[in-house]
């Protein structure tokens, strides 16, 4: 049940640059990825492929990024797919399989072409099967030490080239949930599924939905803060199962945004003692299974601070949580902890609604540089020099050409945000009048929806 | 919602996480807009890839073929002034208008809602056991003037903050109802007055309830859909 796409890794929106190649590449043809995957797999000289996936045109190609003369280049139209052996630097078993470009031993010394039989002579030749090309590492006698070469030092015939296991090259912290290596079989040697395949087994696990998680081809990852990477195997008996990597023997590194009386983003580094929900519930203890069980004890979860009851985010949900000492609510979100400020602090005042400031400031408050008012990209702007010549809109500098009651703003160059407030506080003794004092009288003349009430009809 | 009871609501959605688990509210005031309160996301530009609205259900886990249920992924997010606590969510799609689903009206600008003005909040959040929690609850609560608010919470409530009065019964919004509606009927129209935001105690008996004050940002509300 593996897929041919297995021996590819993919790259989105990337395209092989090559010179004009001789005799010339053969012409795409109409098949699907895994198609193309199988005919690429099955061909000596294919060691990658273009897959337009609107065409669903397919061309093989000779060459991999780490070849002579090749770069990669974005293009929306192609996903590239390299064949992992030429691009691993790390070695599978006895690395019989390496087809990476390590061209030194493990001692520094430059290895000699094998096509060449000096300063060693040697039986080892290149063919168009045995992958002994140029002078990188090669394993071509299974031997357990894994890849080697012939010397450039007339005294020293062999030498290992010292290249690590994948399982050991890239080794996790904590739970590995930044893992990024290519380990792509489980603890048992089982093949890892891809995770933008949904068979054998459907998974949640898109790629596109979690594009912070790296589940990149078949590699093992930690998408869902389990004890330790994993994946799906091509095994339709077995949905998943952990993979075995190192764990790293350095320093544990001190997690992002460490507070205790608000919390950052989701909370991760939340360490206050925040220990009771919003509705007055204690929490559970992290290190209790009773009323609920979970997995998350503070000895699988060593880097997420799962001290004695404390409001903690170990997963990545959406603000810090715990599980509740009432049988009947499991989990309950701590949102009633306050965010921290994450605002710029201002740089300047402005009076009323700022309708008059002609200050230097140009970021927003969150820091972004303003766009230039007279120009038109990333945003197309409805206000400019041209439409209010009189709203000294000048440069990128914070304005207020629309009396915006929340003071003065701008166009920002972030493309995901057309316009923000500055970092501008309202003068002190700056008062606008309050809401309260003014409270007239509003008839309503138009109407929204009208709401046609349904009767609860129960169950 | 503590101390309510089903109902309907047909502007309150339904924020889901990429797992699919709801974790806040919010209200449909265009087709292709809902508006919710800041705490519940993680930063203003966060990446809602995969995240998504549930509109159009009563039930809080409504099987995959209920006619009813519109789901619509979030695509991008803007946060409001300082100080509102306030986010627009833009749709990818707009929402199917039906009579499950409906758009709530945005109040003039800078109204203030009369004292005594019994209004409505709903959501999918917990219900402490006052109610079932897994269909939508409403529960009504009246307005209370800003005064008699302030000297009930010691001259801590800002105008950007609107009171409602605590009942003896104990109502009130409660965790997985963030973001979501207090709503007045005014003129026969529905009208958004309000947003619900977390507090550190859910439906006190003794303290007003404070809620975002929809009319005082109206005015940015309709700057960013316009944008």
């Amino acid at each position: 049940h593996r897929s041919p796409l297995n021996d590819f890794q993919r790259l989105r929106a990337t395209e092989l640059l090559a010179e004009p190649a001789d005799p010339p590449l053969p012409s795409p043809e109409q098949s699907s990825a895994e198609q193309c995957a199988r005919r690429c797999a099955t061909s000596l000289a294919c060691r990658a492929f273009h897959h337009d996936w609107q065409s669903q045109l397919c061309q093989l190609l000779p060459w991999t990024q780490h070849s002579p003369h090749i770069q990669l280049q974005k293009n929306i139209h192609y996903d590239l797919y390299q064949k992992k052996v030429f691009l691993r630097d790390c070695i599978v078993a006895d690395g019989s399989s390496y087809r990476g470009t390590r061209a030194m031993t493990e001692k520094g010394l430059r290895c000699q072409h094998w096509q060449s039989t000096t300063p060693h002579d040697h039986r080892f030749l290149p063919s168009p099967h045995n992958g002994l090309e140029e002078n990188y590492c090669r394993n071509p006698d299974w031997d357990k030490r894994g890849p080697w070469c012939y010397t450039v030092d007339p005294n020293i015939r062999h030498q290992s080239c010292g290249i690590k296991k994948c399982e050991d090259a890239v080794c996790m912290t904590c739970n590995g949930e930044d893992y990024r290596g290519t380990v792509d079989h489980t603890e048992s040697g089982t093949e890892c599924q891809r995770w933008d395949l949904q068979h054998p087994h459907k998974h949640p696990y898109h790629p596109h939905k979690y594009p912070d998680k790296g589940l990149d081809d078949n590699y093992c990852r930690n998408p869902d803060s389990s004890e330790r990477p994993w994946c799906y195997t091509v095994d339709p008996g077995r949905e998943r199962e952990y993979c075995r990597i190192r764990l790293c023997t350095e320093k544990r590194p001190r997690p992002l945004n460490v507070t205790t009386g608000c919390f950052r983003g989701k909370g991760e580094g939340y360490r206050g003692r925040v220990n009771v929900t919003v509705s007055g519930i204690p929490c559970q203890r992290w290190d209790a299974q009773v009323p609920h069980q979970h997995h998350f004890t503070p000895e699988k979860y060593p880097c997420k601070d799962l001290q004695e009851n404390y409001c903690r985010n170990p997963d990545g949900s959406e603000a810090p949580w715990c599980f509740t000492a009432r049988s009947t609510v499991r989990i309950a979100f701590c949102f009633h902890i306050h965010r921290c400020p994450d605002e710029l602090g201002a740089q300047e005042c402005y009076f009323g609604h700022g309708e008059h400031y002609h200050g230097l400031v140009s970021k927003t408050r969150k820091g972004i540089t303003c766009q230039p008012w007279a120009a038109q990209t990333p945003h197309v702007p409805q206000i400019s020099p041209f439409t209010h010549p009189e709203a000294h809109l000048e440069e990128n500098y914070c304005r207020n050409p629309d009396n915006d009651s929340h003071g003065p703003w701008c166009y920002t160059m972030d493309p995901r945000t057309p316009f923000d407030y500055c970092a501008i506080k309202p003068c002190s003794g700056s008062a606008v009048p309050s809401v309260l004092e003014n409270a007239d009288a509003v008839a309503f003349k138009e109407c929204g929806q009208r709401d046609e009430r349904l009767q609860y009809k129960g169950r | 919602i503590i101390g309510g009871q089903p109902g309907n609501s047909p502007w309150t959605v339904s924020i889901r996480n990429r797992a699919g688990v709801h974790f806040c509210g919010g209200s449909l005031v265009e087709e292709q807009w809902v508006i919710s309160t800041r705490q519940c996301f993680s930063s203003c530009d966060a990446d809602l890839m995969g995240y998504e609205v549930h509109l159009g259900m009563l039930f809080k886990d409504p099987g995959p073929k209920d006619p009813e249920l519109q789901t619509i992924p979030i695509t991008r997010i803007v946060c409001g002034p300082s100080e509102s606590q306030l986010v627009m969510l833009k749709l990818a799609r707009p929402a199917t208008l039906n009579r499950r689903v409906a758009l709530i009206c945005l109040p003039p600008e800078r109204y203030v809602v009369p004292a005594g003005t019994v209004c409505e909040i709903a959501g999918w959040g917990e219900t402490r056991g006052t109610a079932d929690g897994g269909v939508l609850n409403v529960a009504q609560l009246p307005v209370l003037a800003h005064g008699e608010c302030n000297a009930a919470l010691r001259g801590r409530v800002k105008d950007s903050e609107l009171c409602t009065a605590p009942l003896r019964a104990g109502v009130g919004a409660c965790e997985g109802d963030y973001g979501g509606p207090l709503a007045c009927l005014t003129a026969d129209c529905w009208v958004l007055e309000g947003v619900i935001t977390p507090s550190r105690v859910c439906a006190r008996t003794d303290q007003p309830a404070l809620f975002i004050r929809v009319s005082l940002y109206v005015d940015w509300i309709y700057k960013v859909m316009k944008m």
